[in-house]
């Protein structure tokens, strides 16, 4: 299995729906 | 720049970073951030070695990379013990290492708990389900934590879980001692930690109150995790956060790491607040344990995207994990990325880096530097810019590499 790791998630804004199943990435999360 | 033309540079920008390599380096003054905080549901979110965090340096003698970068490969082995231990079946004989794991979570939060409420700082965990602080009066051992350790018998909400509970028979690894529920959870580096199932009272802000939250009281906690006072576990399964507050926030929450010269970022519980600008990818269906999966469906590099045949991305799945430093990928799919930028970067001299990376470049005579954008594309179309930080990790002073790496296996 692959595994997306926290540096590539540096500043996005991730989301994690799990009651309607999906994730979200947004830039600039952290500004 | 004055010599190319406008084009040419509305190309370079559209395709290409160009960084000071000081973006890099971490600042020395905490800048808070200011997205997610005050709101409802929301804790302010630091690395450990940031300059928001409160670890002092005895606390927090600084791990050499080789050590980093075994305990992340420790971690992700430790990921695919455990999705192959689901997928085969729970009487296939594994390695004694798997489960969940410990690695390297650099990221922490502060939670309350109990009454008068008391402020502990964990590491967040999407990879981990249980939350567990150290307790007194530690019957085995306790490490060495920056906040006072909890003292269940000073909580007048604090109460242990018997036995015959539901509650106890959610747990993966759980026994009795005299009538109380005793759990263990063991961690890919062999970290673990033993104690009494309790439910207490946690606080996120004096508005976000669970009452009766289960978790962890360590009375033997050994391993690799100085300095927190425990985990904060949020994956999907029924004992994790997020599902036992799923009534409150309704099993959303959002977070952002933030990279080392950005200070600080935010965790955050429910669905308001959430930016406009957020794209959403479905959860893969693949992925039945407690690890959140997602389908990559391509990369590109440049804007140009790779050649990369789709079967090598649906044959393994992915996962995102907060704890997981570097991202892995398939190694047909890792080849193709590192290729594509090595192209673009030839003005640069290759070098030797630590082993996990084959890709790293000597940037000594440098300030600045132009490096291609990445992203990736995530089931449904979601196209995701990398920001710069995730393309490029720093491993001295001089020596960038590109902040990937390959599985073993394509099938893995």
């Amino acid at each position: 299995i692959g595994v997306f790791g926290n540096t590539q998630q540096q500043t996005l804004e991730v989301v994690y729906d799990v009651t309607a199943g999906r994730i979200g990435f947004g830039p600039g999360g952290c500004s | 720049a004055l010599e190319r033309s406008e084009d040419q540079i509305e190309a370079i920008s559209h395709h290409y970073h160009t960084l000071k390599l000081s973006t890099f380096i971490s600042s020395a003054v905490c800048n808070p951030s200011t997205n997610g905080e005050k709101r409802k549901g929301s804790l302010q979110m630091v690395h450990k070695h940031g300059p928001c965090s409160k670890f002092n340096e005895d606390m927090m003698k600084s791990l050499t990379l080789d050590e980093i970068f075994s305990r992340d490969q420790s971690r992700v082995d430790s990921i695919l013990n455990k999705v192959r231990k689901e997928i085969q079946g729970s009487k296939t004989t594994l390695p004694a290492k798997s489960g969940s794991s410990i690695g390297t979570l650099n990221y922490i939060v502060t939670i309350g708990l109990g009454t008068p409420k008391k402020d502990f700082t964990l590491a967040f965990d999407t990879g981990s389900d249980l939350t567990w602080t150290q307790c007194q009066p530690c019957a085995g051992s306790c490490y060495s934590q920056q906040d006072p350790i909890f003292q269940p018998s000073t909580s007048s909400t604090y109460s242990n879980i018997s036995c015959s509970s539901s509650e106890c028979a959610q747990l993966d690894l759980a026994r009795c001692s005299s009538s109380t529920c005793v759990y263990r959870v063991g961690y890919g580096d062999g970290s673990f930690t033993i104690g009494f199932f309790a439910k207490d009272k946690l606080t996120l802000t004096s508005e976000d109150v669970i009452d009766d939250f289960f978790f962890g009281c360590g009375q033997d906690n050994e391993g690799l995790f100085v300095g927190v006072a425990g985990l904060f576990g949020l994956g999907r399964d029924k004992l994790s956060f997020v599902s036992q507050s799923a009534d409150k926030y309704g099993k959303v929450f959002s977070y952002c790491l933030p990279s080392i010269d950005s200070s600080s970022g935010f965790l955050m519980f429910g669905s308001s607040g959430i930016g406009s600008n957020v794209v959403y990818t479905p959860l893969s269906a693949s992925q039945d344990n407690s690890f959140y999966g997602l389908d990559l469906e391509a990369i590109y590099v440049k804007g140009n995207k790779l050649e990369i045949n789709p079967t090598v991305f649906t044959t393994s799945g992915m996962i995102i994990d907060s704890g997981t430093i570097i991202t892995r990928l398939p190694p047909t799919a890792y080849s193709a990325l590192s290729e594509a930028f090595q192209a673009e970067m030839t003005q640069y001299p290759l070098t030797q880096g630590p082993s996990l990376f084959d890709t790293c470049y000597d940037f000594s005579n440098y300030e600045n530097i132009t490096i291609p954008k990445i992203s990736v594309v995530w089931s449904g179309n979601v196209n995701v810019e990398i920001p710069p930080q995730g393309i490029l990790i720093p491993v001295s002073n001089e020596v960038y590499c590109l902040a990937f790496a390959a599985n073993q296996d394509d099938s893995d």
